[in-house]
């Protein structure tokens, strides 16, 4: 999504 | 999470632990560029600005302050313990910090999904860690003569890189709207800039020889 701000990979 | 991304991350880890494993028991550096451990180091640093301030799981935050510290600690021993320093191949590494972090900067302000200061910033350190392998490889080929736990370090970093491929991969069928161009090319060309040492560590491990690389 494009919205994503949460990256939640390291 | 899936499989592949918590192999990748292990892998990730056990590539750091390798390389403090060396520099903490045999108290040597030789053949590992500083270089690269800066640039790690600064990649973490930008990329976990938000370590504080976005809460994904306990164990994204415990893995960033391990990637965080293990970094920032390699560099502190290779530039000052005493001995550790001391094994540093000065004159090999002399690669050029500015000459990667400049364009991917320049990258990052132009190309990023959101230009904001964190978004911008994660995004450089995304195009800065795809290249700040460059430095080690370069010595590497210097040196040609690799010792096995450097072998092994630079070997599972690659196999890091290749899972989180096949992690993006599984993301892509088993997530909705599960697309990331900048993750994916960055990461993509990270993974290719291993294929050419791939082939030169596969060739020395079948023939169960030492890991040299052509001039």
């Amino acid at each position: 999504s494009n919205d994503r701000v949460v990256h939640d990979e390291l | 999470m899936n499989i592949f991304r918590l192999a990748g991350d292990m892998t990730h880890l056990a590539s750091v632990l390798v390389l403090l494993l060396k520099i903490h028991t045999i108290k040597s550096c030789a053949g590992v560029s500083l270089k690269t451990q800066e640039l790690y180091a600064l990649v973490f640093a930008c990329r976990y600005l938000d370590i504080f301030t976005n809460f994904v799981s306990l164990y994204n935050t415990v893995m960033k302050l391990i990637f965080l510290g293990s970094s920032f600690s390699i560099v502190w021993y290779m530039r000052y313990h005493k001995v550790v320093r001391r094994s540093y191949d000065k004159d090999q590494d002399t690669f050029r910090h500015y000459f990667l972090v400049l364009p991917c900067l320049v990258l990052a302000l132009l190309i990023n999904e959101k230009f904001t200061f964190k978004e911008v910033m994660w995004t450089f350190s995304l195009y800065l860690e795809a290249v700040a392998i460059l430095p080690q490889l370069v010595l590497l080929q210097r040196t040609r003569n690799i010792d096995n736990l450097t072998g092994q370090y630079v070997f599972l970093l690659g196999a890091y890189r290749g899972l989180y491929i096949l992690n993006w991969i599984y993301r892509y069928f088993t997530e909705p709207h599960f697309v990331h161009w900048i993750t994916w090319i960055s990461g993509l060309v990270q993974t290719l800039l291993y294929a050419d040492f791939f082939y030169y560590y596969y060739q020395s491990w079948k023939n169960n020889q030492k890991l040299h690389l052509p001039a």
